[in-house]
């Protein structure tokens, strides 16, 4: 494991961890997309299914077990906890589930590596990681005010993508064969979509000013 | 190539 690959799961751990701590101790999910947090609940759902038939490492098992349970914990607490769920913003967060879930599952039964079940739902956890963030960043756009921690959230999801982008360019010159189209291209696709927010995320940053974005 | 399929990351 290289070190843009070992820095991309950390940050998308600290994505989660900043979350899960706001939620937690803030008792609070005001600006976050329920919608977003159920499609990455999707996403690690679709994408560990090898969890108990193929084992790459205990590192590998870990982090999976931990993404899985996370994101199913940040579902409940919004959805349930009777104190976090009263600041979710339900009025804001409209978007569709269906309309990014089903252009991925056809995307996958059509643009996969092999018509295997699990290859093709690996491939549809894939496509729906890559547009999963679209509510959470609809949702900013229409919140005034973005809260640190919120920020801070997509900031780090963000820099996983980043990371893993380099991963993938270190790895295709020192593997052999190592070529991924899908998930480069995904993966492309879906880091793009943070530029908006972290270009002015930095401008807030620069200017110590709180983070908003344009309507 | 079956290595390939082995998705080895997260």
């Amino acid at each position: 494991m290289n070190i843009f690959r070992f820095s991309g799961d950390m940050t998308h751990l600290m994505s989660v961890l900043v979350l899960l701590l706001k939620i937690h101790t803030i008792k609070s999910c005001a600006g976050i997309s329920l919608k977003t947090q159920e499609l990455y609940a999707l996403v690690f759902l679709a994408r560990y299914l090898d969890i108990v038939t193929n084992f790459i490492s205990l590192y590998n098992t870990i982090m999976k077990l931990i993404f899985l349970g996370s994101s199913f914990m940040i579902v409940w607490y919004i959805r349930r906890h009777r104190i976090v769920r009263r600041s979710y913003d339900k009025e804001h967060d409209t978007f569709r589930h269906l309309f990014l879930v089903l252009p991925c599952f056809i995307l996958a039964l059509l643009i996969n590596e092999r018509s295997a079940f699990k290859e093709i739902m690996w491939t549809f956890s894939l496509y729906l990681e890559a547009v999963a963030i679209l509510p959470q960043l609809v949702l900013l756009q229409r919140t005034k005010n973005i809260d640190n921690l919120t920020g801070q959230y997509v900031f780090f999801l963000g820099a996983y993508r980043a990371l893993y982008i380099c991963n993938w360019i270190y790895r295709y010159f020192t593997e052999p064969h190592y070529v991924h189209w899908i998930t480069w291209i995904s993966g492309l696709v879906q880091t793009l979509l943070y530029a908006d927010f972290f270009y002015y995320y930095f401008n807030s940053w620069k200017n110590n000013v709180k983070l908003q974005l344009p309507a | 190539d079956e290595g390939k399929l082995d998705h080895d990351e997260l």
